[in-house]
């Protein structure tokens, strides 16, 4: 593993712990959204079917066990949680999820690299990666001011699939593998839709802040 | 030529 990898791993798992620091101090998920947080529930449940078939390493199989039961502490508190409950920006998370979890299960089905229970799930969780954000990125926008830990819970994911990228090309030029297409293609769509979103939203809130000085 | 890893990432 190289250095690339490991920091994205640690920007991820950074990012999934600010967003539950946020909710265990303020009790509150403002700003967060529920959908995102689902789809993550659902990326990693589906992606992590071989947990128990498939061993890579200790430090593989415990960072799954974390992303799983982080996320799904996350969605439980959002849904479950008497005070964190009330606090969720129901008409603002208004992003139509249930479409997009049909569309990447549809092109799993087209697009896998063997038509196996696995495989196509493991497809699956990755087209859904990509776009998992996507309700995030609106609930933000729609919301306009958000507090400091949500904008870094984005700003750490973006970081974290960014690293991927620069893990990939390292990893071309120094193994004698290279990374599934199928990871990379979707990978590249998804830094995309961080690096069109951290352009446009940092953009406006530098010319805000601008304004508000003067 | 190269191949392609093992699905060793998360």
């Amino acid at each position: 593993m190289n250095i690339f990898r490991f920091a994205g791993d640690m920007t991820h798992l950074i990012s999934i712990l600010i967003l539950l620091l946020k909710i265990y101090a303020t009790k509150s998920c403002a700003g967060i959204s529920l959908k995102t947080q689902e789809l993550y529930a659902l990326v990693f449940l589906t992606r992590y079917l071989d947990l128990f078939t498939d061993y890579v390493s200790l430090y593989n199989s415990v960072m799954k066990i974390v992303f799983i039961a982080s996320s799904l502490a996350i969605v439980w508190c959002m849904r479950r949680h008497p005070l964190v409950r009330r606090s969720y920006d129901k008409d603002l998370d208004t992003f139509r999820h249930q479409y997009v979890v049909l569309a990447c299960f549809v092109l799993a089905l087209v697009l896998h690299e063997r038509f196996t229970f696995q495989e196509v799930f493991w497809a699956f969780s990755i087209y859904l990666e990509a776009v998992a954000i996507l309700p995030q990125l609106v609930l933000l926008q729609r919301s306009g001011n958000v507090d400091n830990l949500t904008g870094q819970y984005v700003l750490f994911l973006g970081a974290y699939r960014g690293l991927y990228i620069i893990n990939w090309i390292y990893r071309y030029f120094t193994e004698d593998h290279f990374a599934r297409w199928i990871a990379c293609v979707s990978g590249l769509i998804q830094t995309a839709l961080y690096a069109d979103f951290f352009y446009y939203y940092y953009l406006s809130r530098i010319k805000q802040d601008t304004i508000m000085r003067l | 030529h190269k191949e392609e890893t093992t699905k060793d990432e998360l």
